[in-house]
C-alpha cells in the first residue's frame, strides 16, 4: 500500500503543472525510497524524468512497489479544486485501478476526497546513461523563462552556444535576429563551468515548454555536451528533481 | 538546415 502526504498542495499543483504540457499520460513508480516518472513526448523528441525522495514528503509509506497510470490532465483538475496550502495526502492499494486523493484545510475544518481511475499504460524506460557534461549553465529560472520566451518569437529554432567568456542563446528567422548572452557573473546568480567548448541547436518549443517547471525552483541548471541531448534540471525543494531532456537538432 | 534527432536515438529501451 502506497501513503505519501504532501504538506501543501501547491507544490503538487506545481508539478503537474511541470508535466501536463509535454505528457498527457505517464505512470508513477512509487518505491519504498519515493516516487519515480519517466516519459517521453509524443513526438518522442524529449523526455522528462521526475523524482521526487521520501525526505520531502511530511509522511511516505509504500510497502510494495506500486505504479500508477495517470491521466494528467484528470489529475490537474483534481487538483485544481485544493486550496494550495491544503494537505494532500496520496493513497493506493497494492494493485490500485483507482488512486485516492484525500484533501485537509489547515485547521482540518475541511476535507475533500477525490477518487482518480488509474489507467493501465504500456510504456518504454529508457536507460539514460551517465554523462560527462562539457558545459554545466546555472541561472535563475526566470531568466531562463524569459530568454526561451524571447527567443521563440523569432526562431523555431535556438542555438545555444557555450564557452568560457559565456552562454550565447541565438535565434534567426524571417522577421530578423536575437542573440542573448549571459556570462559568469561575481554575484553567483549565473555559473559557468566548461571543460569544452559547445554549440548546439535545439527546437524552441520544447524549451518554452520546460519553463513551465519555473514556479518550482528559484534556480536551473543547463548541461551540455557533444551528441548527446541537453538536460535542463529543477530541483524541487527537499524532494529531488525534474529533469527535462531534448534531443538535438542537427545539419542534414 | 537542421532536422530534430529523436530521445529514443540516444537513450536506449531497458
Amino acid at each position: 500500500m502506497l501513503e505519501a502526504r504532501f504538506g501543501e498542495t501547491l507544490l503538487l499543483k506545481k508539478i503537474v503543472d511541470a508535466l501536463k504540457e509535454i505528457i498527457s499520460q505517464s505512470t508513477l513508480d512509487c518505491t519504498e525510497t519515493g516516487m519515480q516518472l519517466q516519459s517521453m513526448d509524443n513526438s518522442h523528441v524529449s523526455l522528462v524524468a521526475l523524482s521526487l525522495q521520501t525526505e520531502g514528503f511530511e509522511k511516505y509509506r509504500c510497502d510494495r512497489n506500486v505504479s500508477l497510470g495517470l491521466d494528467l490532465k484528470s489529475l490537474a483538475k483534481v487538483v485544481k479544486s485544493a486550496s494550495g496550502d491544503d494537505a494532500v495526502t496520496l493513497t493506493a492499494a497494492d494493485k490500485a485501478d483507482k488512486l485516492l486523493l484525500s484533501f485537509e484545510s489547515d485547521n482540518k475544518s475541511r476535507t475533500a476526497d477525490y477518487e482518480l481511475k488509474l489507467l493501465n499504460l504500456d510504456q518504454d524506460h529508457l536507460g539514460i546513461p551517465e554523462t560527462n557534461y562539457a558545459c554545466i549553465v546555472q541561472m535563475p529560472s526566470s531568466e531562463f523563462a524569459r530568454i526561451c520566451r524571447d527567443m521563440s518569437m523569432f526562431s523555431e529554432s535556438v542555438v545555444i552556444s557555450c564557452t568560457k567568456q559565456g552562454i550565447k542563446f541565438s535565434a534567426n528567422g524571417d522577421m530578423g535576429s536575437a542573440n542573448i548572452k549571459l556570462s559568469d557573473t561575481s554575484k553567483g546568480d549565473i555559473t559557468i563551468d566548461v571543460d569544452e567548448p559547445i554549440t548546439q541547436s535545439f527546437a524552441g518549443r520544447y524549451l518554452n515548454t520546460f519553463t513551465r517547471a519555473t514556479p518550482l525552483s528559484d534556480r536551473v541548471k543547463i548541461c551540455l555536451a557533444p551528441d548527446v541531448p541537453l538536460l535542463v534540471e529543477y530541483p524541487i525543494e527537499d524532494y529531488g528533481y525534474i529533469r527535462y531532456y531534448l534531443a538535438p537538432k542537427v545539419d542534414e | 538546415n537542421t532536422t530534430q534527432t529523436s530521445i529514443a536515438s540516444y537513450f536506449k529501451k531497458e
